[in-house]
């Protein structure tokens, strides 16, 4: 373990605590996608199949379950919580996520690091999460009025990637053989697709006013 | 429990 990658969890965490709190508290989803959310189930629940297999310590099986059960708790509130279900501006989130998985599970059984069951699934959820944030960006982009607890949810999500990388480049370079090509690069392209929101959300936060994407 | 190589990570 390592300050970045310490870093990045906790902000990846800071991110789901924020959209929990906003869900929870205002019993609101407003423009948040609930597509996003169900990736992100998918990316959880393919991503830790090995949770009861591999033990790494305390504290990676005790994230692993926050990850899986906050995530799945809010694509819940969503779906059926009659307040906050009410709050889902299902017309604007229409971007057909479901066509995301197929490409990826399709490069997963073709680039990955080991041929078995759980390495290809792993890998699927690398590249799935890559691109799980984009139906959240295009809502965000249809969605005029982005409120503070949204943005600063997907400027966590986004920032956590980040800090996992600064974390692969130390592991680089103080670990010998440490090398992973898949998971640098679909966590580069992940970190890149926050490349535009991370400017207008700069520009916010600068100019003191709301956030706005333009469309 | 076996810990698959580089798998250490979230």
């Amino acid at each position: 373990m390592n300050i970045f990658r310490l870093a990045g969890d906790m902000t990846h965490l800071a991110s789901v605590l924020v959209l929990l709190l906003k869900i929870h508290t205002i019993k609101s989803c407003a423009g948040v996608s609930l597509k996003t959310q169900e990736l992100y189930v998918i990316v959880f629940a393919t991503r830790y199949l090995d949770i009861f297999t591999s033990f790494v310590s305390i504290y990676n099986s005790l994230m692993k379950l926050i990850f899986l059960g906050s995530s799945f708790s809010i694509v819940w509130y969503m779906r059926y919580h009659k307040a906050v279900h009410r709050t889902y501006d299902r017309e604007q989130d229409t971007f057909r996520h479901w066509f995301l998985m197929l490409p990826c599970i399709l490069l997963a059984l073709l680039i990955h690091e080991k041929f078995t069951f759980f390495e290809v699934m792993w890998t699927f959820s690398l590249y799935l999460e890559a691109v799980a944030i984009l139906p959240q960006l295009v809502l965000l982009q249809r969605t005029r009025n982005i409120d503070n607890l949204t943005g600063q949810y997907i400027f966590l999500l986004g920032g956590y990637r980040g800090f996992y990388i600064l974390n692969w480049i130390y592991r680089y370079f103080t670990e010998p053989h440490y090398v992973h090509w898949i998971t640098w690069i679909s966590g580069l392209v992940q970190t890149l697709l926050y490349a535009d929101f991370f400017y207008y959300y700069f520009l916010s936060w600068k100019n003191n006013k709301k956030l706005q994407l333009p469309a | 429990l076996v810990t698959e190589p580089g798998h250490d990570e979230l």
